[in-house]
């Protein structure tokens, strides 16, 4: 489509040659309240139309796909120290299929709405509903990929978005005998699953790594109901105390590795 | 830290108009996560489990992951959480390999995969590549991880 072609990046400043296209863009979700979300598709390196499609969500609630999902972990390019040129990822994943990093919601990386209100009362249902929108109106601009086996990826609170958006397209293609959005499944890293039970996981897994003493496990066990949203100060303080005085510098999201 | 690498290089124009983003001028730089989203989020179901069940029972390959050296979202959380799904296991607790080396654990149950990546912190790829992508054709090709 002219669209398609509009979107399609020539090259990326400071990028090695590739094999693959790629293309990236905006998609009008809410036109009432100006809300576009930004897209990064980047192409298998071989026979892509005979490759799935796979859709990248990152978590946070707020973190970019772009920042982490494509420039970190699974996209095709790494970004040196500086900032000025980009290097190849030998793992990445377009290597096996078509992969399609969506900043969301509004107000994520080059994601933006028209209504700054958006940015203080946006939440899970919104955030799965624009996305769904997304799809759709993406498709009709890239019609190659309707039908097309389409899977949906992601890490951290994807772990709600991810599966909230394919809830919303398993209830969306209920309407249509042969829909265009072709769900086969979902695959989620390190996600937010159950607040409950993820609590006392958690804990559970400072206390069994020695990140914790025996005597704050057994405060955290004690003090802290892990459902309620309004913790108790005991609460509180036990985990500020693990977090302050126990776990020491460093990187929470890797415990082995030197904080940045 | 990569992050600090990807704030460089989003904000600079001439990237801005390569990936054709921005096109309207956005009134705040591009940054790696957004601060007013996190914490004026709103609606957040408590558990995700309910849903499972329904992609489940549409026939959704589902597969959950996670490093095992992340402690924000850590294995024994995920693994806590599925517990409560009380799935029937289809292939008992192994260890699956990448290359001569154990990659992680993994189970299979009736409607699910977990599996662990050893070594991996909250971003899997970054931290294992090479097992993240091993995982990754498995799950696309919807066979269980390599035994050996």
């Amino acid at each position: 489509t002219k669209e398609q072609e509009f979107d399609r990046i020539i090259s990326l400043p400071g990028q090695p040659p590739v094999t693959f296209s790629q293309f990236s863009g905006y998609v009008t979700v809410n036109e009432n309240h100006g809300r576009a979300l930004f897209y990064w598709l980047t192409e298998a390196t071989t026979q892509p139309e005979k490759k799935p499609l796979v859709l990248w969500l990152n978590g946070g609630p707020g973190c970019s796909s772009v920042a982490y999902g494509a420039s970190e972990e699974i996209g095709p390019f790494r970004i040196n120290k500086t900032g000025s040129s980009l290097y190849l990822n030998k793992y990445s994943w377009n290597k096996v299929a078509n992969i399609l990093f969506l900043e969301s919601p509004a107000g994520v990386g080059f994601s933006y709405t028209n209504t700054s209100s958006d940015l203080k009362d946006s939440g899970d249902k919104r955030t799965a509903q624009d996305a769904l929108i997304f799809l759709i109106r993406w498709m009709s601009r890239f019609p190659q990929y309707k039908y097309r086996d389409f899977y949906i990826s992601g890490e951290s609170y994807a772990g709600h978005y991810g599966p909230q958006l394919a809830q919303a397209i398993v209830n969306y293609n209920k309407k249509f005998p042969h829909p265009i959005i072709n769900l086969k499944g979902i695959i989620v890293g390190n996600a937010v699953t159950d607040n409950k039970y993820d609590g006392i996981g958690t804990v559970t897994y400072w206390w069994s790594h020695s990140m914790i003493s025996d005597n704050t496990y057994k405060k955290i066990m004690h003090s802290c109901n892990f459902t309620s949203e309004n913790s108790s100060k005991q609460c509180d303080n036990a985990v500020t105390y693990a977090v302050s005085h126990e776990f020491g510098q460093i990187d929470q999201y890797s415990i082995y590795t030197p904080s940045c | 830290c990569t992050e600090n690498y990807a704030e460089k290089y989003y904000n600079r124009a001439d990237v801005q108009k390569a990936m054709h983003a921005n096109t309207t001028g956005i009134s705040y730089s591009w940054t790696a996560c957004s601060d007013i989203l996190l914490k004026n989020w709103k609606d957040s179901d408590d558990s995700m489990l309910p849903i499972y069940k329904k992609l489940m029972a549409a026939g959704l390959r589902i597969w959950v992951f996670s490093g095992d050296t992340d402690s924000v979202v850590p294995v024994t959380a995920t693994r806590f959480s599925l517990s409560h799904l009380n799935l029937k296991i289809k292939t008992p607790w192994y260890p699956w390999y990448s290359g001569s080396q154990v990659g992680g654990w993994t189970e299979v149950y009736d409607g699910l995969t977990f599996a662990t990546v050893r070594g991996a912190g909250h971003e899997v790829p970054l931290f294992q590549p090479r097992r993240a992508f091993i995982l990754f054709q498995s799950f696309l090709a919807g066979k269980e991880l390599p035994k050996n």
